[in-house]
Order: C-alpha cells, then structure tokens, then sequence
C-alpha cells in the first residue's frame, strides 16, 4: 500500500521493529480470490530461502504453473470442491481453476498484508508513492476459496485445514457470512484449531455499518478489524450553473471535459424506471442524457456500474449522490467517465438545483492526490458495528484499521472497477472496506509475531488493542462518519491501530484455549456443541462457575437486564482480569472513567506491580450500573499505567 | 426433499469404532455409506474439524445425525469477501 506505512508510523519501523530480523520467517496465510503472481508486490530479491518449518506447496493448475511461486510467494492453493459440488464445474472459461486471481480482491489483500517495496506505484497517477505490506519482509501463501459464485464453507474448512499443516503464523480473512452461533459458523471452528496451533486469526468486520448490531467474526479467538480512513483524499469538485461548488472525490483519469459548463441532468427524470435515479442498466433514454452530465443516487448496483450505463447511454460525466445509508464517507472509484462522488447533504443541494433549474449546467474539476487531511482517521460509515450479536458480554469489533481507498496490488485478468467493458489493466488498485483493513492488522500482527516470537496470538491481539488509540493529538474522539460524532468502542473497539506503541505495550491480556472453552461452557454451550467447536470430549466442570465476563479479555462489555436491578434500583457486576508482564519490572496504577454518572467502577487493587518478564496480576472491576432506559448505551476506559507504558481498555455498558 | 445440499458432517474423534483400527477416513466413508450409498466425501478434515463434507438430501442428513460418533451435520454456509 502507499500512505498507510507512513499514517502507522512503519516508515521508522528500521529502528522500532530491530527484533523483526525473524519478519522473513514470518508466513502470512490469506483466504481469498488467490494471486497474480506477477504483481511486482511479490518481488523476492534479496529473500533467502523459505523457513525449515514450511509444509506449504504451490499447486498448479489453469494459467499457474509452480514456477509462479517464489520466495515471497511460498505457497498457492486452490479449493474448489465445495463450489463445484454446489454449483457444477467451474467455467473455466470465467475463472481459473487453479490459485490465479481473476478477480483482483485476493491480490489487494494479499500485497495489502505482506507485498514486497515497489517504487513508483500509483493508480492512474492517483496515490502514488512507494507501495509496501505491512509486513514486507513477511512471507506470503494464498489460499483460493472465493470464486465468482462465492465462498463455500466446505473450501474454507478444508483451506484453514491446510494452512494449519502448512504452518503459516497468521491467517488473514477478508470474508464473512451472517451472525451464525460459533458452532454453526466454520470460519470460527477453523479459526479455534488455527487458535490452539499459535495462528492468529484476523477477520473484517463486515461492511454493513452504520447500522448497529451488523458485525461478522465476532469469535473471542478472531482478531475482528473495523476500517478507518487515511489522511488521503482524491477531491473532485461539482460546479454548478448556480455558482454553488460541492467537494467529491475521484479516480477518474481520461479524456477531461470540455472547459465549459455542461448540460446538467438528474437520472430521474431522463428514465422510463421509477429506480430511474440509480442509472440501472439499460434505464436512461439516451435522448434525455445525450451530451449531458448525469446525477445519479447510489444503491443497488455497483458505483462503477452506474458511470457505465451513464457512458452507454451518451452521457459525458456523471455526479454520484450518496443517500442516507451513506451519509458523507467518500470512497472514490476508477470511474471510465468524468465522474464523482459526493456526499448526501451536498447531493441533496445538488439534486434541488438540477430539478428545479430552468437549465441546469455542471463542470467536475480534478484535483489529483491531496495529503494530510484531517480529522483522520474517521470511522467509515459501512464499517460494521456492534455491539456483538451471538455474545453482547465479548464486545466488538476489537479495533480498527486503515480501509478507505487503499492502494494495492491488483489482478491482471480485470479492470479497475472490475466492469466487464473495463479494457484498462493496472499494477495496482484502489479500493475500500473492511477487506482493506483485516490485512493491515494481519501483517502488522506478523510484524509483532516476528518481533515477539513468543507471544501467543491473543498476547499480539492484546498487544494491538491495548496501545491503540481513540483520540486525535488535539484530543479529540475519533469522529465517526456516519453521524459527524465522537466514536464509540462499538464503532472503532479499542480505537486506531498504532503497530510503533504495540511492540512495546508493557503488559498483556493473555489467553490459552482453554479459557476460550471455559467461554464457550459460561454460554452454557452443549456437549455436542463444544465438540463441533473444539474437538475436544471434555465436558464442563459442574462444580465450577463459568462467567462470560472473566474471560481474560483485552476490553470489557457489561450487558445491564431490566430484571437484575438492585434493592438501590442499580446492578452490580464484577470482572476479573489478569495481566502478564511483557515489560521491565514496574509497577502501574490504575485510572478509569466512564462518560456516565450511571455507572460507576472501582479497580481492586487499584496498583499492580511486576517484578519480572511474564509474571501475571490479576485485579476486579466492579461495575455499579444504574437504571437506563432499554437500549441505552454508556462507555468508558480502563487505563493502567507506570507512567511510561499505558495499557487502555474501552468498555461498554449496555441495557 | 431429494434435492441435495452440502452439509459439514462433525464425528467425535474419541467414538471411532475399535473395529476400524482407528482408520477415521474408513469410519467417515462408512458412516456415510450406510445413509446414501451413492454419496461421496466432498473433503474430509483432521485439523479444523473432525469430519467431513458430503452432498445429502434432507432426510439422509437426518439420518446420519442419528448415527452413533455423529455429533452434528450442519448445513455449509456461503461467505462474500468483504
């Protein structure tokens, strides 16, 4: 990618990261859509040979020999079974069946995670600049599972089956299906075997925020990673007839429009459709949209469609509105058209004037790549958000990560916007969402697991978590797209990924699988449930009393019922955290606050102090929660602190 | 109802029968076999589960759950990329 190693601060990762000399034993597993093996993010020079521990194979098939595997790129599988079983033989005439990716998605995150440094990458002149992973250094091996139809469980069991033999370190997955219980949702039940190997498991979180209660991945054993923006933007201008001039961002390189105001048309009334506005295929009169710029609304089909059937249909450019679902996130497109997006508000400036002018005229001007934008980052409007369906006392997601117009490498069979008629091909991409995001903690999880060997993969998620950070340097909340407000830990976790603090984060939440099947016996899991989830033929101890908020997790969730009030009219909940020492010997005292006056906590022992590496401290927090409405949500921090190290946990209060 | 559909067959690795001399594969193939002898394994799974993936109508899902090792046969999930 280009920007995010700055924005993360790895660009003076030489002198943070020293220990990572191991980065190059470090093997980044990536569920996807597969690889282009020629994208110059997979350059291996100066790579020596794959570690002794590697089992992995590069698996040939159509369009990829074993030669397209190299020392960066270690490994490729195909898993195609499943789909094939579901829906008959691939068309081979669509999609390779072997580890090539026609799609171009599994490419981006792959480079995304660990690419190789590549001087002068860009898009069309967009985000140019030197493009690298996270973990550059790191290996990488894909894993296609997702093909045109999408992507099969049955694929995804038997891909995770192998990356476990393989022994990659990290699995990336950019992928998710709805909000099935742990035992009915196999990228969990791999993701708990990849767990007890020493794999950490890093999911997206979905794309379906703003709305609350729309996370994917939400196992306590899966890293579950939001998206922010960068301090980057791509402004294209909307000028109007009426003098008015609306911000909009673009990718759109080509012919430029004539220096002129053009004729000005809203979709809506050039259309036969009633969905007219959404410049659906084959729903604009040509004669209505002839040499004219188009405003178009979002929804339904594909952004990039739209300029298309604008194209089609004699338009010269095209204005693209968002709606309320999207409110003000801006993500840009490689538009084949004069093109932009702009914001809901500006739209509906917009859509007023095209309507209601006598003669309406519009101009789009093209601004290039412009840095430094702030606030920065902002939690993107479709980023998903808890709190967490299948367990509210788990909250989620875990943390958040750069997934807003992200550069990075892209396939050779397609386009930019992915459009059949797109005959451009291009090195690299910009796209956007929580696909994005998952591989940036990925390879920043294998930059941590190259630098810390030892760590478990819940010590790394720890690690990630309890250094991120939730406030500008003005001091500032981390604002939230879609209203314009602070963020909440159901928005953005434990805030905005800072990989130069989480090398050193002082203390960590640790966790072994079994704690996470003592978890699953405080969900009061059956027999047969638990087994489908761990394979293990223990049973719950009857004589012990499992709690869903002692799990040792880096953050807390307090879920308030209406029947457990108190005699005081409040509620009492107590949690119990352990903490080891992965720092000097210290000794740190503990701050909380909470945005409530209804809830009220209180640490003991409020000083904890550590003597050696890996010693453990365990502490209670006791939550008084008062009466709130249903619904009601209240949050806080949990802070401890040796005045140097600082180990921050967001909490939520529910009722 | 004889439509088939895939589903995710999990065996409890400890209820293998003596006489298979601890060949899971068999025991899978076995299993499935005596609800549909015309099914085949899509995959079978050591690591991230203990089982296997087949094709079975609704009825012969129901059937081999009530086979004695069989802890679950659920129905496979599709996933989008995100």
């Amino acid at each position: 990618t280009t920007r995010t190693p700055e924005f993360l601060g790895l660009d003076q990762k030489s002198n943070l990261f020293p220990q990572s000399d191991g980065e190059s034993d470090v093997v980044i597993g990536v569920l996807d859509t597969g690889v282009w093996p020629e994208s110059k993010s997979f350059d291996d020079t100066g790579m020596g040979p794959a570690p002794s521990a590697w089992n992995g194979a590069c698996e040939a098939g159509t369009n990829f020999t074993v030669s397209n595997c190299n020392r960066k790129l270690i490994g490729a599988r195909f898993f195609a079974k499943g789909y094939e079983a579901t829906l008959g033989p691939i068309d081979e005439t669509k999609e390779s069946r072997s580890p090539r990716d026609d799609d171009g998605h599994g490419t981006h995150t792959s480079t995304t995670t660990g690419g190789s440094v590549v001087a002068g990458a860009n898009l069309l002149g967009y985000a140019p600049g030197s493009a690298r992973g996270m973990a550059s250094r790191a290996r990488i091996a894909v894993y296609k599972v997702c093909w045109i139809g999408g992507c099969f469980s049955s694929d995804i069991l038997a891909a995770m089956e192998k990356a476990i033999t393989d022994n990659v370190n990290v699995l990336s997955l950019s992928l998710g299906g709805g909000t099935a219980d742990y035992y009915r949702d196999s990228v969990a039940i791999g993701a708990f075997a990849a767990m007890e190997k020493g794999i950490l498991v890093s999911c997206s979180a979905g794309n379906a925020g703003p709305t609350s209660y729309s996370l994917s991945n939400v196992s306590p054993w899966i890293t579950t990673v939001g998206a922010g923006t960068l301090d980057r933007d791509f402004p294209a201008y909307v000028s109007l007839g009426n003098g008015r001039n609306y911000s909009g961002v673009s990718l759109y390189k080509g012919p430029t429009l004539p220096d002129k105001m053009l004729p000005f048309v809203y979709a809506g009334n050039a259309s036969n459709s009633t969905s007219g506005a959404l410049c659906m295929p084959g729903t604009l009169l040509p004669d209505k949209v002839k040499g004219k710029i188009v405003l178009c609304d979002r929804g339904v089909n594909a952004r990039v469609q739209k300029g298309s059937v604008v194209k089609e249909a004699g338009g010269v450019g095209m204005v693209l509105t968002n709606t309320a679902a999207n409110g003000e996130e801006l993500v840009a497109d490689a538009h084949m058209l004069p093109a932009t997006t702009v914001g809901q508000k500006e739209g509906d400036e917009i859509r007023k004037y095209v309507i209601s002018d006598s003669a309406p005229t519009a101009g789009i001007l093209f601004q290039g790549t412009k840095l430094g934008i702030q606030p920065s980052p902002v939690v993107a409007s479709f980023s998903s958000r808890g709190p967490n369906t299948i367990t509210p006392e788990i909250l989620k997601p875990d943390i958040i990560a750069p997934g807003v117009n992200i550069l990075a490498g892209w396939s050779g069979a397609v386009g930019p916007t992915g459009l059949p008629d797109d005959t451009r091909r291009v090195e690299f991409n910009i796209i956007s969402g929580t696909s994005m995001s998952c591989p940036h903690v990925s390879g920043l999880a294998a930059l941590l697991k190259a630098a810390r060997p030892e760590w478990s993969p819940a010590a790394i998620r720890s690690a990630l978590m309890t250094t991120a950070y939730t406030a500008y340097k003005n001091g500032k909340i981390i604002e939230d797209l879609a209203t314009g407000k602070p963020s909440t830990p159901f928005d953005h976790g434990a805030g905005h990924v800072d990989p130069v603090s989480a090398v050193n984060p002082g203390l960590v939440y640790d966790l072994t699988a079994d704690d996470y099947f003592d978890f699953l016996c405080a969900l009061n899991y059956t027999p047969a449930q638990i087994q489908v989830v761990t394979k293990r033929n223990t049973t719950c101890d009857t004589t012990k009393s499992y709690s869903i908020g002692n799990l040792n997790y880096p953050s807390f969730a307090v879920v308030v019922s209406s029947d457990s009030t108190g005699k005081t009219g409040s509620t009492v909940v107590k949690h119990t955290r352990t903490l080891t020492n992965v720092g000097p010997a210290s000794t740190y005292k503990v701050t909380t606050f909470s945005d409530s006056k209804g809830v009220q906590m209180s640490v003991v022992p409020n000083t904890l102090t550590f003597s050696k590496v890996n010693e453990k401290q365990s502490y209670t927090v006791t939550f008084t929660v008062g009466d709130m409405a249903a619904g009601s949500n209240a949050f806080g921090r949990i802070e401890w602190s040796d005045g140097k190290y600082v180990v921050g946990s967001p909490v939520a209060v529910s009722w | 109802s004889a439509e088939k559909q895939t589903y995710i067959v999990h065996m409890s690795h400890h209820h293998i029968p003596p006489s298979f001399n601890q060949d899971h594969t068999h025991w899978f193939d076995s299993s499935l076999k005596s609800v549909s002898p015309s099914a085949e394994m899509i995959y079978t799974y050591q690591n991230v589960i203990h089982g296997f993936s087949t094709r079975l109508t609704a009825q012969e899902a129901e059937s081999l759950e009530t086979l004695p090792g069989i802890i679950s046969v659920l129905p496979e999930l599709k996933y989008e990329l995100h």
